[in-house]
């Protein structure tokens, strides 16, 4: 419905920005 | 209706008013849990921080708008805040289907983290009132009077001493994590987004360049390169 670019892959979250496992 | 300034305004700040009307001001029970079961509780440290954040965001919307302008920020701060428990818990509940973990210690310790989830909220707010104009001067860390004249981002950054670098790490999963986000503010993102990776991720003192020090000195002892390098 909108033209954002995801750039993250389905792997990785805001988990991993934040440097957390 | 013809559509005005005005108009589009009252229409996004209706949708959003609307989106957080069955979001309290205090983490719900499902977020409240997630809390409990860190290894260290922060429950205290997320108030304590809301509270500073709310002081400071308050004072600051008086010193821009003017201070008869104080309630209107705590209104938008308030709106923030719901908007901040509520993008939280969805990450987090996404984060625990993707991970299939339920502790998340480390990130919900995360004052860094905290700030720049309740930043992005704010900058939702802020966009659904229709400050949707970006400030012509760029981004001025010291304050002035040029630039405390309005409440445009990157303003918030300065609010809260934010990193640059930390606000753009939300982002997207902020934007994913809120499916009830207008294509207008979605598109304000974006372009806080683009300005951030342009020019102020750029600036003397941004963290950026260590990191990117520490990622050429680590990529090159190791002599491999990972995709997520």
């Amino acid at each position: 419905s909108h033209d954002y670019h995801f750039g993250l892959e389905d792997h990785e979250g805001i988990s991993e920005l934040f440097d957390c496992d | 209706p013809p559509q005005t300034p005005i108009r589009a305004a009252m229409t996004s700040i209706q949708m959003l008013r609307g989106d957080l009307t069955s979001t309290g001001d205090q983490p719900s029970t499902t977020l409240a849990t997630y809390f409990k079961q860190c290894t260290v509780d922060p429950t205290q440290d997320v108030r304590k921080r809301l509270e500073a954040h709310g002081q400071a965001f308050s004072q600051r919307f008086g010193q821009a708008v003017g201070p008869h302008c104080v309630v209107y920020g705590r209104e938008r701060f308030s709106l923030g805040v719901r908007k901040y428990y509520q993008v939280m818990e969805a990450m987090l509940k996404s984060e625990e289907k993707r991970l299939s973990v339920q502790n998340f210690s480390k990130l919900l310790n995360d004052s860094t983290f905290h700030t720049s989830l309740l930043a992005c909220a704010l900058e939702v707010v802020m966009a659904a009132y229709g400050v949707s104009s970006f400030k012509n001067g760029g981004y001025n860390p010291g304050g002035g009077e040029a630039a405390d004249r309005d409440v445009c981002f990157p303003w918030i950054l300065d609010v809260f001493d934010l990193a640059a670098f930390d606000f753009y790490k939300v982002i997207e999963s902020f934007i994913k994590a809120d499916p009830t986000l207008s294509k207008n503010i979605i598109k304000h993102l974006e372009t806080c987004e683009n300005l951030i990776m342009e020019r102020i991720a750029w600036r003397t003192g941004s963290p950026l360049f260590e990191l990117l020090k520490q990622e050429h000195e680590g990529g090159a002892a190791e002599q491999v390169e990972t995709p997520a390098s």
